[in-house]
């Protein structure tokens, strides 16, 4: 079986100003089955807590126009999650 | 036969395997390799004992890896175990420590997780158990403990990232950690989970938002540790309860520990705040370490001076 590989993917930093913003963010969760990196589980995320999850670059354009329809802030920590996984090697051996 | 071994940078389960047979080699009076168990993979499960073949004495608990792709935790448990090792007889603070107590460490309790985050799936966070009536793999082990097992509605799916699993306990790996735990708590004093990431220092409860008994203390302890922390290169950690620090948790194994009777049970999540996540790049593992070893060594003193 060949490795995954998460090339373009990104991650995304929101902040749920208010509880309608959460549930935004919780309905997307869902739908998208969106990798939450923090917190861990979708029943966490509420309002004026920081929320960072992993995004396919398949449904990165949707998430985005989602925010924006929405007024969510956001910030993308991760443009490649992939580069970022090779970057991670960055000690030479030796 | 695996490459070489570096604290510097990630390690492959092999490579891990390897190191622990060296630490013992190299090391014969102070360190050996207990095998606590294995993973549903049939993988090995080591703890590294570190200090005197006396079982009585006090001693501190550490595991690393129970979330998969938290590939730092892992690091930190090597990191410890070479500085420890190495600094004793030369580092005052570490001599005294290890001649007067024990530390058990369990450098991946997630195995079968851990591999195959370096083999299929870098972003994989569960063991690779089998789910019944479900095709979703893995469960994830800091929801499997037996403390409010059952209380969160998050963690019933085996599709999620958080399943708890059939019930508490049910994995091999868990399991293997709570035998150990239960069979050496007359001498355990403290117990230690690493994570990644967030910077923060954590302890009882996640389950509830109600404080623990000698939440004082634990305030106390967490205070200074977080402060020592900062003072090698200024890395900011918060700490405080899981509950209101980061979100209510359940069946997680710092609670479960505490309810057991270990009185000072902590949780790091190490580096950084997310500029990386989970992919902190290697060159941070030594500062990371480094600064972190500061933390634990200061709860290990404290256990040592003020626990009966």
């Amino acid at each position: 079986m060949a490795p995954v590989r998460f090339d373009r993917e990104k991650v995304f930093r929101v902040k749920p100003q208010d509880g309608k913003q959460a549930s935004v963010l919780k309905g997307l969760t869902k739908a998208h089955e969106l990798d939450l990196w923090y917190p861990d589980a979708i029943h966490d995320v509420a309002a004026n807590i920081t929320v960072d999850f992993r995004v396919s670059e398949k449904d990165s354009q949707a998430i985005q126009s989602t925010l924006d329809q929405n007024k969510m802030q956001y910030k993308i920590l991760i443009h490649d999650v992939q580069e970022e996984i090779e970057k991670q090697f960055d000690v030479k051996d030796g | 036969i695996p490459g070489r071994h570096s604290y510097a940078k990630y390690n492959d389960w092999d490579k891990i395997v390897a190191w622990t047979e060296k630490m013992v080699e190299r090391y014969p009076e102070m360190v050996s390799r207990i095998k606590i168990g294995s993973t549903a993979e049939n993988n090995p499960l080591y703890v590294l004992k570190i200090g005197k073949k006396d079982d009585k004495r006090k001693a501190v608990f550490m595991d690393c890896g129970i979330h998969a792709r938290e590939w730092v935790s892992p690091a930190f448990c090597q990191w410890f175990v070479y500085q420890a090792t190495k600094s004793y007889g030369r580092n005052k603070i570490m001599t005294k420590l290890l001649d007067r107590m024990n530390f058990y460490v369990l450098p991946v309790l997630n195995v079968d997780g851990y591999i195959w985050s370096w083999t299929q799936d870098r972003m994989w966070r569960k063991n690779r158990s089998k789910n019944q009536n479900s095709t979703c793999i893995g469960t994830d082990l800091n929801r499997n403990f037996d403390v409010s097992w059952n209380s969160n509605p998050s963690t019933d799916n085996p599709c999620w990232q958080t399943y708890r699993g059939p019930a508490p306990e049910s994995e091999k790996e868990t399991k293997a950690v709570t035998a150990f735990i239960r069979s050496h708590l007359d001498s355990i004093r403290a117990y230690i989970t690493f994570h990644s990431y967030s910077q923060m220092l954590l302890f009882p409860y996640g389950y509830t938002t109600k404080l623990a008994p000698n939440h004082k203390d634990l305030v106390k302890v967490a205070k200074i540790a977080t402060d020592v922390i900062s003072t090698r290169y200024e890395t900011r950690y918060i700490y405080g309860p899981i509950a209101s620090t980061i979100y209510p948790t359940s069946g997680s194994s710092l609670d479960w520990a505490y309810d057991l009777g270990i009185k000072h049970t902590f949780a790091f999540e190490l580096r950084d705040k997310g500029r990386f996540g989970f992919l902190l790049p290697e060159s941070q593992i030594k500062p990371t370490c480094k600064e972190t070893m500061l933390a634990v060594k200061f709860i290990a003193r404290y256990i040592l001076k003020h626990t009966s």
